[in-house]
Formats: structure tokens, C-alpha cells, sequence
């Protein structure tokens, strides 16, 4: 199947998600 | 008791794997070969979204800050960090020695790739570990088969353009085997 693949900057972006607070 | 499976919550980035953090330290003025390394290991928590790493690794004391004897695992959800594991009795470890202050920026470059799917390897990589030393600190990845030389290759590789070491930098790879026999 298909492999769920983020990159570094993609990671990083959601650091600081409202939902992951 | 069984453990309640970690799901990724509504409008959150699933990763490929569920993965468990663990702590271990080792008692201060106490031999290792007296304390049983199981009993010092401990569970941090799972998670199985980006946003659920992120809430964990958050909250955690970065490596260069830890003082002592000291360790993080982050392996893949039922595999625990110890060679006899099913997972790992056949595999062996990628091993970089950092000069101290380079720890905490390299582990989470290192945990990033493995969340991300950075290494290519399929279902290879079993977890990674940040060892804190007196002086110096230790990373590694682990991985399934020893044997599988492509597969070592191809981490070597991985590592060494997503941590971006001083070019100087040695890397080993042990098998577990060898680790039980020469620890």
C-alpha cells in the first residue's frame, strides 16, 4: 500500500497546530 | 493488562506507525550488572498522529539537558527497546558518538526522519535511542536484520543526510549479537 511519507518542514509545521496543543 | 490502542484524533496527520516513547536512568552509585535493565525502563506514551508526537515531545527535557546516566527509545508500538525483543534478536544498530551539545538538535532530526518516513527501508526500522552520557552522547537507529546489507546501506545514507553531521563524523553498525557478547 501506500506509505505516509512528511518531510522535515512538514513536521515542523504542525508544531504549532491549535490541535496540537 | 492490555493496552488500549492509540488512534490518530479527528483532523489529525496519521503516521505510518504508532510508535511508545521510554525513559530509562541508571541508578546513581549502583553497578549496572545488579539492577535488571527491564526494571529501569520506562514507558513515556504512544501516540499515532504527527499533532500526538508533537503534544509528547513537547513537554519533554531535550537530551542535551539531561544530566546522568541517561536514555530516550522511540520504537514502533509493541516493540520494546531491548534486543531480545522478536523484532530485534536478528537486527543490529547504526551507532553515532556526538561531542556534547550536539545531542538534542540530532535527535530530533533523527526521530523526524523516522516518523516521516524518511529511511525507505520498509517495515526495517524497529526505533531509535539518545544515549546521555558523561562525555559524550550516543544515537541510534535499530533495525530488523542485521544481514540485510542494502538495508544498512540505506540507512548509513538516510542518516547522513538528515542529520547533517561534521563530515568527520565515525558511524558504526553493531549487530545485537555482537552487543550481547561485548557489551
Amino acid at each position: 500500500g501506500t506509505r505516509i511519507i512528511y518531510d522535515r518542514k512538514f513536521l515542523l509545521d504542525r508544531r504549532n497546530s491549535p490541535i496540537a496543543q | 493488562a492490555k493496552k488500549k490502542m492509540v488512534v490518530p484524533g479527528p483532523g489529525e496527520h496519521p503516521l505510518q506507525y504508532n510508535y511508545t516513547f521510554w525513559y530509562s536512568r541508571r541508578t546513581p552509585g549502583r553497578p549496572a550488572s545488579t539492577q535488571s535493565y527491564e526494571q529501569n525502563i520506562k514507558q513515556i506514551g504512544g501516540f499515532a498522529s504527527v499533532e500526538q508526537f508533537w503534544r509528547f515531545y513537547s513537554h519533554m527535557i531535550r537530551p542535551g539537558d539531561l544530566t546522568g546516566h541517561s536514555d530516550f527509545h522511540l520504537f514502533k508500538e509493541g516493540i520494546k527497546p531491548m534486543w531480545e525483543d522478536d523484532a530485534n534478536k536478528m537486527g543490529g544498530k547504526w551507532i553515532i558518538r556526538l561531542r556534547k551539545g550536539l545531542a538534542s538538535r540530532c535527535w530530533e532530526n533523527l526521530i523526524l526522519a523516522m516518523l516521516g518516513e524518511q529511511f525507505m527501508v520498509g517495515e526495517e526500522i524497529c526505533g531509535a535511542v539518545v544515549s546521555v552520557r558523561f562525555q559524550e552522547d550516543i544515537i541510534s537507529i535499530w533495525n530488523k536484520t542485521a544481514s540485510d546489507q542494502a538495508t544498512s546501506g540505506r540507512i548509513r545514507d538516510t542518516l547522513r543526510r538528515v542529520l547533517n553531521l561534521p563530515p568527520n563524523t565515525i558511524m558504526e553498525y553493531k549487530t545485537h549479537t555482537d552487543s550481547i557478547k561485548r557489551p
